[in-house]
């Protein structure tokens, strides 16, 4: 474990916390694509699947709980808590992620580090991870604004993606026999994605100006 | 199960 991969994982667990703050202090979740918080659930559910049949660390168990257990909260807050599902706005969360789900799912089966059922599901989750942002993205862009805590909890999922990418790049150095194409690539197709976002939040920050998303 | 490449990060 590297500090790249540890503060990687902390930034990550910070913007869980922050969503999972700002929808329990606001009793709201305006402004959270409720689609882009169910599939990253899923992301956890495929990927976690070797939590009780491989033990790397008790550090691992415990994140992967975590993250599994944060990841459902919000998505149980978003549909069932009375006050939250009032605030969402499904009419604006019209994304089809069926469809990147499905995509995810096909590419898993052709490119897998092992045709087996952990290994496909583990692809999978690697390749959705990369596009669960999408609908929060287009949430963003429909209504226009950005409230600075959804704006900050991007922020820190795209440190988390960053600080994953160096990680990576350090134990390609350090360790002889480090490869992991498929996270790598899908991190680096993630992490371009959160760019763009990145580029609107610092104009923002420079001119000052409440961010706004070109519609 | 060393066949398998164990994932140890999250």
């Amino acid at each position: 474990m590297n500090i790249f991969r540890f503060a990687g994982d902390m930034t990550h667990l910070i913007s869980i916390l922050i969503l999972l703050l700002k929808i329990y202090a606001t009793k709201s979740c305006a402004g959270i694509s409720l689609k882009t918080q169910e599939l990253y659930a899923l992301v956890f559910l495929t990927r976690y699947l070797d939590l009780f049949t491989d033990y790397v660390s008790l550090y691992n168990t415990v994140m992967k709980i975590v993250f599994i257990a944060s990841s459902l909260a919000i998505v149980w807050c978003m549909r069932r808590h009375p006050l939250v599902r009032r605030s969402y706005d499904k009419d604006l969360d019209t994304f089809r992620h069926q469809y990147v789900v499905l995509a995810c799912f096909v590419l898993a089966l052709l490119l897998n580090e092992k045709f087996t059922i952990q290994e496909v599901f583990w692809a999978f989750s690697i390749y959705l991870e990369a596009v669960a942002i999408l609908p929060q993205l287009v949430l963003l862009q429909r209504s226009g604004n950005v409230d600075n805590l959804t704006g900050q909890y991007v922020l820190f999922l795209g440190a988390y993606r960053g600080l994953y990418i160096i990680n990576w790049i350090y134990r390609y150095f350090t360790e002889d026999h480090f490869t992991r194409w498929i996270a790598c690539v899908s991190g680096l197709v993630q992490t371009g994605l959160y760019a763009d976002f990145f580029y609107y939040y610092y104009l923002s920050w420079k001119t000052n100006t409440k961010l706004k998303l070109p519609a | 199960s060393k066949n398998r490449s164990v994932k140890d990060e999250l």
